[in-house]
């Protein structure tokens, strides 16, 4: 473990929590894509498969339970809970065109061909794209609430801050695992145009408006 | 194919 890695998981588990509390709190989804969170649910469900087999540390499996819970929660207060608030015109991006390619892909490419590794890697390709949906939704409303946008920039610095623990871990150990950098590196990418807004709008007050 | 390391990242 890593400074990088643990700033990156508390920034990953702070952007889960300011969700979770403000749709608790407003008793609203609205601007939030239900699409994204199933797709974030899928993430951690084929990701955390190994949960019960493979013991690494009790940070791990707590964390793993915890991103697990309340990535399921998130979900439930959108669909069932406060399901007459979610936004179905607005959130429309077409998710089986990012969980297909993802699953094809980590059939073609992974470390080695099995059950729980390939399942492992479309876990990979799918959180690299798993924020389209909500990015989309907020260019189709053209704005996002602040709240929303702190939301986003926490998860957007989570696997930035990963990244810098891949760095430190191949500097340190000579570890590095290519797939989860690269997808990554794409993932942090996909942020970089919010990053701008984030810091030359929201931290100035301004709301968050997205060229429509 | 590389073996089996041990995932400990999140």
């Amino acid at each position: 473990m890593n400074i990088f890695r643990l700033t990156g998981d508390l920034a990953h588990l702070i952007a889960i929590i300011i969700l979770l509390h403000k749709i608790w709190k407003s008793r609203s989804c609205a601007g939030i894509s239900g699409k994204s969170q199933v797709l974030f649910a899928l993430v951690y469900t084929t990701r955390y498969l190994d949960l019960v087999t493979s013991y690494v540390s009790i940070y791990n499996t707590f964390m793993k339970f915890v991103f697990l819970a309340t990535s399921y929660a998130t979900i439930y207060l959108i669909y069932v809970k406060f399901k007459a608030t979610y936004d179905h015109n607005h959130d429309t991006f077409r998710i089986e065109f990012l969980i297909l390619p993802s699953l094809a892909l980590a059939l073609l490419i992974n470390h080695y061909f099995n059950f729980l590794e390939v399942l492992w890697t479309f876990s990979i390709y799918l959180e690299s794209v798993a924020i389209l949906p909500q990015l989309f939704m907020v260019s189709k409303t053209g704005e996002a609430e602040s709240i929303t946008s702190h939301y986003l920039f926490a998860l957007g610095s989570y696997r930035a801050l990963y990244i810098l623990n891949w760095i430190y871990r191949y500097a340190t150990e000579g570890h590095y695992d290519l797939i989860a950098i690269v997808a990554g590196v794409v993932q942090t990418v996909l942020y970089c145009d919010f990053f701008y807004l984030y810091i030359t709008k929201v931290l100035k007050g301004k709301k968050l408006q997205l060229p429509a | 194919s590389k073996r089996n390391k041990q995932k400990d990242e999140l």
